[in-house]
């Protein structure tokens, strides 16, 4: 039986050990919601996301959606006090959390955050990256890749165009940059193997 | 199990708040 649920996208890592399975997981489904839901908003404030097709829009976000919460949360990770905030607002340290048998995602999860947040975006740079980690014409079930791939590079070009602009002594930030992007991928690999496991042992 | 974010049932959630848009712009 599950005790824990080393997700900062629940309330709590700590498991009502009187529900089923079934009602952990639409306990920690209500809780993330909200925030799969603004991912959506933001994709769709991406210009150019609301003319892919319906199927293609669905197959981004839901490939996505993970790497760009982790990218928006990344905040959450506290490298300096080795904490986790999760939605509750409540902290938990590494420790506490490896105790409840959290591994290596969340290590990954904290070195990713740390060299994010070392580049000090601005909102308006974070932004961009984030539509660039959305829209990637490689994701599995695209259906139309030339115009995913198209709005991929228009946003790529004008990631590269801010960047220059903003820090014109630092070019090596674009490069950092584009180097997240398989990061990314391999926690989002790290993560559907760990979802994998919580659903067959909820 | 082959695939985590219908496990999560995230593409439910995905395409209503895709669809909740047209309804807007219907309305």
């Amino acid at each position: 039986n599950r005790m824990h649920l080393v997700c900062p996208m629940s309330l709590t890592p700590y498991v009502d050990p009187c529900k089923s399975g079934h009602g952990i997981w639409e306990e920690f489904s209500m809780s993330f919601t909200p925030a799969v839901r603004e991912v959506v908003e933001f994709a769709k404030r991406i210009p150019g996301f609301r003319d892919l097709s319906q199927h293609d829009q669905v197959s981004l976000l839901k490939a996505g959606t993970f790497e760009v919460l982790m990218v928006r949360f990344a905040s959450l990770f506290d490298a300096k006090e080795r904490t986790v905030t999760f939605l509750s607002g409540k902290k938990y340290s590494v420790d506490t959390l490896r105790s409840m048998g959290a591994g290596d995602l969340l290590n990954s999860m904290f070195e990713f955050s740390e060299k994010l947040i070392a580049l000090q975006l601005s909102e308006e740079e974070m932004s961009l990256f984030t539509a660039v980690v959305l829209v990637s014409a490689d994701r599995s079930g695209i259906e139309n890749v030339n115009s995913v791939e198209a709005l991929q590079e228009t946003l790529i070009r004008a990631l590269r165009s801010l960047i220059m602009k903003n820090h014109p002594n630092e070019t090596s930030i674009f490069t950092k940059l584009l180097l997240k992007l398989p990061d990314l991928r391999s926690l989002n690999n790290l993560h559907s193997e760990e979802l994998l496991a919580f659903k067959v042992h909820p | 199990f082959a695939d985590p974010a219908s496990n999560l049932g995230l593409e439910d959630i995905i395409r209503k708040a895709l669809m909740g848009n047209l309804d807007d712009k219907q309305d």
